[in-house]
C-alpha cells in the first residue's frame, strides 16, 4: 500500500556515524545575527570528548526522568501548584539526573581576557552557568575553570539589584552571601542542583560579544548532576534570564539551532533570525513555565498516508525540547503511529523490545533497510518530513507513549 | 503534553521565532 516515494532507505551503519566530518557548516544568518559551532558532546568533534559514554539504554532512562519531569512541571500548573519549582518531585536518582540527556554543546569566552568555557545548551531551562573558581563541590571539567578574579569585566550581582529580584520572582533566588552578592538556584528533575553567585561578565559568542552577561558562577553543586566534563549549560528557554532573552535586544528575538545527526559531525547555533527557507507554526507559551517552547501537533503522516487520529488528542500542545531525546506523543497517537509503522515493516521480523521502546525489528543481516517516511503536521498545515535519524534509533522506531493521553 | 524531542529535531534547523511567536523547520541543514 505504499509507493517509492514513502520510504526512506538506510543502508549498512547509517545509524552509526560512518564518516567524520567536524568542519563548521556554512550558515548566514540575517545581518546582525551570530553563529557558533555546535557538536554532540560525545563524539569526536565534541571539544571535551567524553571518556566514558553512555549506553543507549541508559541514555533512553535518564530520557524518561527529563520528560516526566517536563510533564510533572505542567501538572503543577494545572493543579494550581503555581510555584512548579517548588513541587513535590521524587525521582530515583540512582537512574541518574535529568539533565544527563542533554548532548549538545557550544563554546564560548566569558570573561577579559575571554577564558573558554565549553556548555551545554538547553532549551528547557533559564539561568546559565559555569563553574567558578573556587568551586567547592564541583565535577571535573576539560576547561580550565572560570576565574572571577581574573576578569577584569566581572562583576557580582548585589542582593539589592533589579536583576537579583528578577531571579527571586523566577523561583531561583537562594538569598544573600554574607558580601550581600545575589545568590541563584537551579534544579533539576532528580533532586540535583547547583547554587553560587549570580554574576555577569562579558560574553564572546564566535565573531560577537555580549556586554553584561548575566550567568550563575557556580559554586557548588549537589546529586548527580553533569559528572562529566562540561564547564557550565547555557539556558535557551524563553524565561527572563535565559541568553535567548538576553541579547533579543542585540540579535533580535529569535534563535535557531540545528543538531547534527550523528557524534561525528557538526550543527550550529544561531542567535538572531535565521535565513529564509521555513515552514512556521504557531509559538505556544505559558507564563506559568515560560522556559518552554511549545507547538501544536494535529496529525501524523505514515508512509504518506495519514493516521486517523481525533486532533483533540493533541489539544494540549508539545514541547520543543532540545534536552529530550526522543519524541513523546499522546497514547492514542503513539498507539496508531506504531501499527502503521510495524504495518509498512512487514519484510522485517519483530525485535524485543527495549527501554521505552516497544516497537523493535530484527535488522540482522540487512545491508539496507527500507523504513516508511514520517512526517509530523503542525497546527496550520505545516508538514516536517522527519529525517531517517528521527524515525529509526538503533532498530526501534524512535517514539514514544504518554502513559495516557491526558497527562 | 507531548514533548518534540531532540532525535526528531536532528538535520532541522528549528527556528524558536520568539517575537513573531512562531517555530520554524528548514530541513537538511545541518
Amino acid at each position: 500500500g505504499y509507493d517509492l516515494q514513502s520510504y526512506k532507505v538506510l543502508h549498512a551503519g547509517a545509524l552509526k556515524s560512518a564518516t567524520i566530518n567536524c568542519s563548521q557548516p556554512k550558515v548566514t544568518p540575517s545581518s546582525g545575527g551570530v553563529t557558533v559551532p555546535l557538536h554532540n558532546r560525545h563524539g569526536p568533534c565534541s571539544p571535551v570528548p567524553s571518556t566514558k559514554a553512555p549506553t543507549l539504554e541508559e541514555m533512553l532512562r535518564r530520557d524518561q526522568l527529563r520528560a516526566a519531569y517536563i510533564t510533572r512541571k505542567y501538572s503543577g500548573v494545572k493543579g494550581g501548584a503555581g510555584d512548579v519549582e517548588q513541587s513535590d518531585v521524587t525521582v530515583p536518582t540512582t537512574l541518574g539526573t535529568s539533565l544527563g540527556t542533554l548532548e549538545y554543546l557550544i563554546t564560548v569566552g566569558i570573561g577579559s581576557p575571554a577564558m573558554t568555557q565549553t556548555m551545554l545548551i538547553d532549551t528547557g531551562s533559564d539561568v546559565s552557568w559555569v563553574q567558578c573558581k573556587p568551586c567547592s563541590q564541583c565535577h571535573t571539567q576539560a576547561d580550565s575553570l572560570f576565574d572571577p578574579s581574573s576578569s577584569s569585566t566581572y562583576s557580582a550581582f548585589p542582593c539589592s539589584s533589579s536583576a537579583c529580584a528578577q531571579l527571586r520572582r523566577s523561583h531561583q533566588g537562594n538569598g544573600c552571601s554574607s558580601r550581600s552578592q545575589c545568590q541563584y538556584i537551579v534544579k533539576y528533575g532528580d533532586g540535583s542542583s547547583g547554587t553560587g553567585t549570580y554574576s555577569s561578565d562579558k560574553l564572546v559568542l564566535g565573531s560577537s560579544t555580549v556586554k553584561n552577561f548575566q550567568f550563575g558562577c557556580s559554586q557548588s553543586e549537589s546529586g548527580n548532576l553533569l559528572k562529566d566534563q562540561t564547564d557550565g549549560l547555557m539556558g535557551l528557554g524563553g524565561g527572563a534570564q535565559s541568553l535567548a532573552t538576553q541579547t533579543a535586544g542585540t540579535f533580535g528575538k529569535a534563535f535557531s539551532y540545528c543538531l547534527p545527526p550523528t557524534t561525528g559531525s557538526p550543527g550550529f547555533l544561531t542567535l538572531g533570525a535565521a535565513t529564509s527557507g521555513f515552514v512556521k507554526t504557531p509559538m505556544l507559551r505559558s507564563s506559568q513555565v515560560p522556559a518552554y517552547y511549545g507547538v501544536r501537533l494535529q496529525a501524523i503522516r505514515v508512509g504518506g498516508k495519514q493516521l486517523s487520529i481525533p486532533t483533540s488528542v493533541f489539544s494540549a500542545g508539545s514541547i520543543m525540547d532540545s534536552g529530550t531525546i526522543i519524541t513523546r506523543l499522546p497514547a492514542t497517537a503513539y498507539s496508531a503511529l506504531s501499527s502503521a509503522f510495524k504495518a509498512g515493516m512487514k519484510q522485517y521480523p519483530p525485535a524485543q523490545p527495549m527501554g521505552i521502546f516497544d516497537t523493535c525489528f530484527d535488522f540482522s543481516g540487512q545491508s539496507s533497510v527500507s523504513i516508511p517516511t514520517v512526517v509530523l503536521v503542525f497546527s496550520g498545515g505545516v508538514a516536517v518530513n522527519l529525517a531517517s535519524d528521527g524515525i529509526i534509533l538503533g532498530s526501534c522506531l524512535a517514539f514514544a507513549a504518554n502513559s495516557d493521553d491526558s497527562s | 503534553l507531548g514533548i518534540i524531542g531532540n532525535v526528531q529535531q536532528r538535520t532541522l534547523e528549528v527556528l524558536y521565532d520568539v517575537g513573531g511567536g512562531a517555530v520554524g523547520f528548514k530541513a537538511g541543514a545541518c
